[in-house]
């Protein structure tokens, strides 16, 4: 999907910083 | 944890049993959950200093795998999560925070610690140019580059969908009409794994044996 067309909080929802499942990797 | 103990150690483990249970109350998770969460966070808190605490470059070193402590939506998280502001995550707060993450979580209270983390300065609203702040920063991570025009017109689009009074600011019924209608922004704020949070699930290894009933 391009940033063009995704809305600002679609893009924003993608930062590794929000992605909170990686706290459970092993 | 609790499972190896012996006298001189009892004291101590009565108290973090009341803790669980005291956790388990009052959030969504069991008691089995909560101590399964412990044993998350010892991990996590002793990953570059161990002393029982979540300082916020070990949460960097967890969700970027390299240690650091700048990043602008770290810092939010970082700033939610620790309840008490004094710059440190303790074990109360990792649990009362990843509450609101449990798949069977109100949505109320998701939608409401999303907006909590979108609103930059605390103003109670999420005004248009935090949230241009925002991409640029995403846009920097993910080695986009964007014109200032294409930029905009992101920013158009979104606040013509989300900013329902068109004051340049989404307020928090205008972000929870937004979000009801585009689900999927809330998709990072519920994390599945949660739900099969066990000892027996997570660390196989422990026979897990409390003295407090769930």
């Amino acid at each position: 999907v391009s940033p063009v067309t995704m809305n600002a909080f679609e893009l924003i929802s993608t930062s590794q910083g929000l992605n909170l499942s990686s706290l459970f990797e092993k | 944890g609790c499972f190896e103990c012996r006298p001189p150690r009892l004291q101590n483990c009565g108290n973090r049993f009341e803790e669980i249970a005291r956790l388990a109350s009052e959030t969504i998770f069991t008691v089995n959950e909560v101590e399964a969460l412990y044993e998350l966070f010892k991990k996590l808190s002793s990953s570059i200093i161990d002393d029982g605490l979540i300082q916020k470059e070990e949460l960097h070193l967890a969700l970027f795998k390299t240690p650091s402590d700048e990043n602008l939506f770290l810092n939010r998280v970082f700033y939610l999560f620790d309840e008490k502001k004094n710059g440190v995550i303790e074990f109360d707060e990792f649990v009362h925070a990843l509450s609101v993450f449990h798949p069977n979580a109100p949505m109320e209270e998701k939608i409401d610690f999303a907006f909590r983390l979108y609103d930059l300065r605390q103003t109670g609203f999420i005004e248009r140019k935090e949230v241009k702040a925002m991409v640029i920063v995403i846009l920097m991570e993910s080695d986009i580059t964007l014109s200032d025009d294409l930029l905009e017109a992101i920013m158009d689009r979104t606040f013509a969908d989300a900013d329902a009074d068109k004051d340049d600011r989404i307020n928090t019924e205008e972000w929870k009409d937004f979000v009801l209608r585009n689900p999927n922004l809330l998709k990072n704020m519920t994390l599945p794994y949660l739900k099969d949070l066990s000892l027996a699930t997570v660390f196989p290894s422990f026979t897990f044996n409390t003295r407090i009933e769930d």
